[in-house]
């Protein structure tokens, strides 16, 4: 489902530059449970951000479903985005003047679907995630952990193939915490590849497949 | 040091009203070490925005050092708040067309110190914090938890006799998160009141007096 080859990215500062990611090859299978930890500031955002197709290396190569998108023109990575990925940022990006609902609705009006089939929907994920009281608030009318399972809600509401979730629990009190990882886990069951990165051990050992990352390098992969 | 009488805060979202804070009376006294933890949601930042004189209860009283701090002016409550508060924000706020660097100094700036002594200090938390090779890096330019370093490095400059931390190491992995909750200790072994809120139970338990609320009122108030 996911090649990367050979993928570099190096942020220029000034006259300094910054080796955030450094040589990393990856293969995902489809419907695989990943998850990435590692120290702050170790290349954890940056690796997701390109497989998320938000950001394109400096070098290497990443191929999606088999076609390479690392030469895609923004337009092109934009459509493949809204196709197939579902992103759970780490500092949320919801849109500040819509509600809740319609944050978490909008994947939903930008695909065409009718307003009673999109209601209906939104119900479902806020019912889960325990949001429904408070639908009609605005991001800054929410608390921290609020917030961040609204863009957990709208990343998956349209059970995008490949979901990439940047420590959706971070913010989280334990039992809202695993309420959200079992939300992820339901999608994953259901077929969606699962990309988690997290600084919550419990949460990372639950992946079929743990990674862990250091100075821009994968060091460890293990499975079972 | 600081008395809280039954303190009420009530948002009006449309027609609905949110009571945040359910009657809360609270004295903590000079130089302790406080964790506050419960459920998202449950009031915990809008308590700590009480306390950082960021917010007015909708009723209730609150002395702080003996001064009736919730009638004063807005000028006022910003004058208290920048010579005793020192606020770690959920989500940081820091300026972003400032280097990290600049972002710590600032307090110091609006101090009037003198700039050798400024700079030093700066060089100073960032090295206990791990940060000198990003100093010169734009908030976009960090990772998360190097942001929320920062934002750490920045309410802790000045020393200030008040110390608020929202979430603290929510977006650090364990070593920078214990490395985090040394220097804040380390500041409260000095003399500083300080009040950490935490989603995490290994950092809340290391508080003297462990404070859990739930909806909006403290049922729980431990010591030792
Ligand atoms: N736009 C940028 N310009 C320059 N440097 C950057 C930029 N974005 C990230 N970096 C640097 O690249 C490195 C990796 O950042 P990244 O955000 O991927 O870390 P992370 O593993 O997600 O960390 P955290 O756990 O703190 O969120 C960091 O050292 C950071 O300072
Ligand atoms: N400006 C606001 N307008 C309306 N409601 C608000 C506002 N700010 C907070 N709330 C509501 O008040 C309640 C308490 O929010 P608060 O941010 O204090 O929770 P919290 O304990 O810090 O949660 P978390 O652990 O998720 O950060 C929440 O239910 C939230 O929806
Ligand atoms: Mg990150
Ligand atoms: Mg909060």
């Amino acid at each position: 489902m996911i090649t990367l080859e050979g993928i570099n990215r190096i942020f220029q500062v000034g006259d300094q530059q910054v080796h955030a990611l450094d040589d990393i090859s990856l293969t995902i299978q489809p419907g695989e449970y990943l998850s990435l930890m590692g120290p702050s500031g170790s290349g954890k955002s940056t690796l997701l951000n390109i497989l998320g197709l938000l950001d394109k290396p400096t070098s290497g190569r990443y191929l999606l479903e088999g076609r390479e998108v690392t030469s895609l023109s923004d337009d092109e990575q934009a459509s493949v985005r809204g196709e197939k990925i579902g992103f759970v940022f780490q500092f949320f990006h919801l849109v500040p003047r819509m509600s809740a609902f319609e944050n978490v609705e909008l994947p939903l009006v930008l695909a065409g679907m009718a307003p009673s089939v999109r209601r209906e929907r939104v119900h479902v994920i806020l019912e889960q995630l325990g949001l429904m009281d408070r639908a009609h608030h605005r991001p800054d009318q929410l608390s921290g952990g609020q917030r961040q399972r609204i863009a957990i809600a709208r990343a998956t509401i349209m059970k995008p193939s490949l979901l990439l979730a940047d420590e959706p629990t971070g913010n989280l009190d334990s039992r809202s915490g695993t309420d959200v990882v079992e939300v992820l886990e339901q999608l994953n069951a259901g077929g969606i590849t699962l990309v988690v990165v997290t600084h919550d051990g419990q949460v990372g050992k639950r992946a079929g497949r743990r990674l862990r990352m250091v100075d821009g390098a994968i060091v460890k992969d293990e499975r079972g």
